[in-house]
């Protein structure tokens, strides 16, 4: 059997000529660089599920994405992240929602799914199990940016806005 | 948002997915990429999924989990099952894309926004990196 791989750092509203050079080329040296981490376990052999991990822990370290450090702000100014993992083999899954003291919540969303009974965490109890079971703090400025920062001033300086049209940076 | 799709040598498939969600987000909104089966799900006897976009219409459609059955169930390709959730989605007024990869084949994608960060890379193909 051939091993294949794909992965995405997010849609949204960006056209040819909308992003600027250096944001072009850092969102596609960020994905070359994730797909070369879970290539690369698939190449020797590995897992599937270590291979979808390995992309999306580079792509959660980037700033230039919306996950992990780089994610987009609250309306009260926190990050909280959300992450989900399934394996087909079995239909294991794991998933954690409102992180905001884990570095990789795609780490914390495995360890539901290999380490505890149930399938889906949330807030400061996913936080504290991810904690518990040795994966990797973060404090919370570690996941924020100015550019983030800045849309999300630019957000509430129009509350009348619809928060998820054309105003919407997922 | 970001994800990934994977299948492995011994044909296991897997998918995960990474967000922190909508700027300005409140009351503790959640959209579908923490959700099992509408914006991650794998299942080896169909496909693996991951999702971006607008969160609350991948819920209502379930669109991950139902890539999976209409492979499993209908005999579709995943790239035939991912458009035809696609479409449905822009249906219902909702943007977004998603990645997918099968039984066998490269990984591919479906989306109805301008842009989507996507890449893919398999055994037997060269690597390919896109945005627009």
């Amino acid at each position: 059997m051939s091993w294949a791989l794909a992965i995405h750092g997010g849609s949204g509203s960006m056209r040819r000529g909308h992003l600027s050079q250096a944001d072009d080329e850092a969102g596609r040296a960020g994905l070359a660089a994730a797909l070369e981490a879970g290539a690369a376990v698939l190449r020797r052999g590995g897992s599937a599920l270590d291979a979808a991990q390995a992309a999306v822990e580079v792509l959660e370290d980037d700033p230039h994405f919306n996950a992990g450090r780089g994610s987009v702000f609250t309306a009260e100014g926190r990050i909280e992240c959300d992450a989900a993992i399934m394996a087909g083999s079995d239909l294991a899954a794991g998933a954690v929602a409102g992180l905001r003291t884990t570095r990789h919540p795609v780490a914390a969303a495995r360890a539901v799914m290999e380490r505890s009974p149930h399938v889906f965490l949330a807030g400061a109890g996913a936080d504290a199990f991810a904690h518990a079971h040795d994966i990797e703090a973060a404090d919370p400025a570690w996941f924020e940016t100015a550019e983030r920062r800045r849309q999300l001033d630019e957000i509430l300086a129009r509350p009348d806005g619809r928060f998820d049209s054309d105003m919407k940076y997922g | 948002t970001v994800g990934a799709v994977a299948r492995d040598m011994a044909g296991r498939m897997a998918a995960a997915t990474s967000t922190g969600g909508l700027t300005g987000k409140k009351w503790g909104r959640v959209g579908d990429s923490p959700l099992i089966g509408a914006g991650t799900y794998a299942d080896d006897r169909a496909a693996a999924v991951s999702c971006t976009g607008a969160g609350e219409y991948f819920i209502r459609l379930g669109i991950a989990h139902e890539l999976c059955a209409r492979v499993r169930l209908a005999g579709d390709l995943p790239s035939a099952a991912g458009e035809a959730m696609i479409g449905e989605l822009g249906t219902m007024g909702g943007k977004g894309g998603l990645i997918h990869v099968g039984r066998d084949g490269p990984g591919g994608w479906a989306f109805n926004t301008p842009g989507m960060y996507r890449a893919r890379a398999a055994a037997d193909a060269a690597p390919e990196i896109a945005i627009y």
